[in-house]
């Protein structure tokens, strides 16, 4: 089954 | 003191139906380019990043820039109040604990103002890496309307493959499966009904119908939608903001991280 990623692991805060 | 006037009242409108239902609250940090904004929704699964540029505007003074924390239902509920046609002016100072906005109709006889308290936000602000993608998309944007729209009938998911042949959206689910196979476009005489396809390698990734069905809300911002998709990173679906003659006056992009086998 897919799983549902995050952005938190692409995008980083500034 | 920050004041923003808005001949095409309804562009403002058009861009709150495209955040509303994806995001509660979020800052407009203002600027001398322009009017901007970027969030995330609650469970971090999407990004929307829009901006109105300031030559967008009749027009834009904005002695200091300023971060105006809204609540994106109240502010959608208030620019319900305006018409199509209406000029808007978005007005706030810059020690501002409130924002107004005033409706003017085009013959100026009719004249209305809101007042909406203002939010606290702590504006977080995402660093998006600037990325060559694999494969950007260019189609109408109605017609990835109707694709998310026709495959939600299937699954939750959507897996998009991009070749140098076209692409193909997939989906399947109990009741069964489907297929959506979308060719390059030949010679096509008007540029926002084409297909086009620019394929630097092969793509196949798996995304939410649910988030593109609340990206597809952005269509009556423009004639045409890209997809940017690259192995294992946030699709960004991207609808420009134009006026008349072409010119940019903004965007609105959605970024959405993909599906991947756990």
């Amino acid at each position: 089954t897919k799983v549902q990623k995050t952005l938190d692991t692409f995008f980083f805060f500034d | 003191m920050f004041e923003a006037r808005l001949v095409e009242g309804s562009l403002l409108k058009k861009v709150m139906e495209s955040i509303k239902d994806l995001l509660n609250e979020a800052s407009w940090d203002c600027s001398g380019n322009g009017m901007c904004l970027q969030a995330m929704d609650s469970s971090h699964v999407a990004l929307v990043s829009l901006m109105l540029k300031s030559d967008g505007f009749e027009n834009y003074r904005c002695d200091r820039s300023i971060s105006l924390g809204i609540n994106l239902a109240s502010m959608s509920k208030i620019l319900k109040c305006a018409s199509n046609d209406d000029i808007i002016t978005i007005r706030a100072e810059d020690d501002a604990d409130a924002i107004t906005f005033m409706f003017e109709s085009p013959k100026q006889d009719r004249v209305s103002d809101y007042e909406m308290k203002l939010m606290n936000l702590d504006t977080e602000h995402l660093g998006i890496p600037d990325t060559e993608y694999a494969c950007v998309i260019k189609m109408p944007s109605g017609e990835f309307s109707r694709i998310c729209r026709d495959l939600s009938v299937l699954g939750d998911s959507v897996i998009i493959c991009c070749t140098k042949d076209g692409v193909r959206f997939s989906a399947k689910g109990d009741l069964g499966n489907g297929n959506i196979k979308l060719a390059q476009s030949a010679n096509v005489d008007k540029e926002e009904e084409a297909v086009v396809v620019d394929m630097r390698e092969a793509v196949t990734l798996t995304f939410s119908l649910r988030y593109l069905n609340f990206f597809t809300k952005a269509a009556p911002l423009s004639s045409q939608v890209s997809l940017s998709m690259s192995e294992d990173v946030p699709l960004m679906v991207e609808y420009k903001i134009n006026d008349k003659e072409g010119d940019s006056k903004g965007y609105v992009r959605y970024y959405l991280a993909p599906k991947i086998e756990d």
